[in-house]
């Protein structure tokens, strides 16, 4: 996966995501595809989700999954989240929850919580940042005003180096993929310095859903695992999402 | 312009918007959920549409489930096992489950596994 959140020159804040899902579980030979990312696509849902009418989040679901991945709390704050790979991971955590040990929460259900019931950028940064969960995550959030967005990197029980924006130090943007911002990622997944490159390239001046869409359509950006790409404006309240292709060559993750 | 080797870097891509084009599958559609229904009625009417698919994806993981585990042990566990933790879960999100499972025909055990995959999936 890869997520930004970046601040245009009037103070706009513009996140986007490509959500990559279905690492080594089946490749197609045939279709050079991977086998559960081809299934996920077909289930791709917008949804409203609405009380008294009145619209309370959007968002993009694979239909079945009641938790969330990735949605707008529209003129308010912005949500997705990427997967965090820790030894200290989920299966300890859903260990700890058969045992009877149950004061942790499934990351799915808090990003959903945090979506239908906090009232403020500054609400959610501090749910998402301060509640014990079952395994590690990313969460990259956007606010409603200048300088408002932040990587939120948590173990199942810390927030650990908080990266906020800081466009007055030259930080316009905030970018994650699946690696810890203050280590290298990976080398043969490094999908961080091709996505930076084209950020940078592209510069404040000219930041905007279409160009964010241009840098998330960037190979290895764009992957064989990239089910969609969704891009949200909160001073607009809008949510678009795309279902992607790699055609190869392209890298398979 | 491409790197012909892996990670196939490309040059950074331009004019991709509006999405068109080879990497462009199709746009995502949209659906309203009344928060006001009880939460095993919510997702009746998505569930609806995207039954097919759903039944697809539960088959291709029970495919792999079975892959790495040819006795069919696995399956049986997420069968039989899982649907004992589905009240241990917060609500709404267990009721919404269940009534997910019901609209899809989907045994419960599989579209809790399918809920709780991220943290399943760290193993």
């Amino acid at each position: 996966c890869t997520s930004l959140v970046a601040e245009d020159p009037h103070g706009n804040l513009i996140h986007a995501r490509n959500m990559d899902f279905g690492l080594f579980m089946g490749w197609d030979m045939k279709n050079h595809s991977w086998v559960i990312t081809e299934k996920l696509k077909p289930l791709l849902v917008n949804v409203d989700f609405r009380r008294n009418n009145n619209t309370v989040f959007k968002s993009t679901n694979f239909a079945g999954y009641v938790g969330m991945l990735t949605g707008i709390q529209p003129h308010v704050f912005t949500l997705t989240m990427n997967e965090r790979f820790s030894l200290d991971g989920g299966y300890i955590g859903i260990l700890e929850w058969i045992l009877g040990k149950r004061d942790g929460m499934w990351m799915s259900f808090l990003t959903r919580s945090v979506l239908e019931n906090a009232t403020s950028y500054a609400e959610a940064k501090k749910l998402l940042s301060d509640t014990k969960l079952l395994a590690p995550a990313y969460f990259i959030l956007g606010g409603n005003r200048s300088g408002e967005a932040c990587i939120i990197t948590r173990s199942r029980t810390h927030n650990l180096n908080p990266l906020e924006l800081a466009v007055k130090q030259g930080r316009w943007y905030v970018l994650e993929t699946n690696y810890d911002h203050w280590k290298e990622p990976l080398f043969l997944d490094n999908r961080r310095t091709p996505a930076m490159k084209c950020m940078n390239q592209t510069t404040q001046a000219n930041i905007s859903i279409k160009t964010v869409y241009d840098v998330l359509s960037t190979k290895p950006v764009l992957n064989k695992l990239t089910a969609y790409t969704t891009l949200m404006e909160v001073s607009k309240g809008t949510l678009e999402s795309y279902i992607r292709d790699c055609p190869s060559p392209c890298m398979p993750w | 312009s491409l790197q012909y080797v892996p990670p196939y870097t490309e040059d950074c891509r331009t004019g991709m918007y509006p999405p068109s084009g080879p990497t462009f599958k199709g746009a995502v559609p949209w659906y309203t959920i009344n928060l006001e229904l009880p939460p095993n009625k919510r997702w009746t009417q998505i569930i609806a549409d995207k039954k097919d698919a759903m039944i697809s994806l539960a088959q291709a993981v029970r495919d792999l489930a079975d892959a790495f585990v040819p006795s069919g042990r696995l399956e049986e566990l997420v069968d039989k096992a899982l649907p004992l933790m589905i009240d241990t879960l917060p609500y709404p999100f267990n009721e919404e489950i269940k009534g997910i499972a019901t609209a899809s025909g989907v045994p419960l055990g599989e579209t809790l596994l399918l809920n709780i995959f991220y943290e399943v999936f760290t193993v």
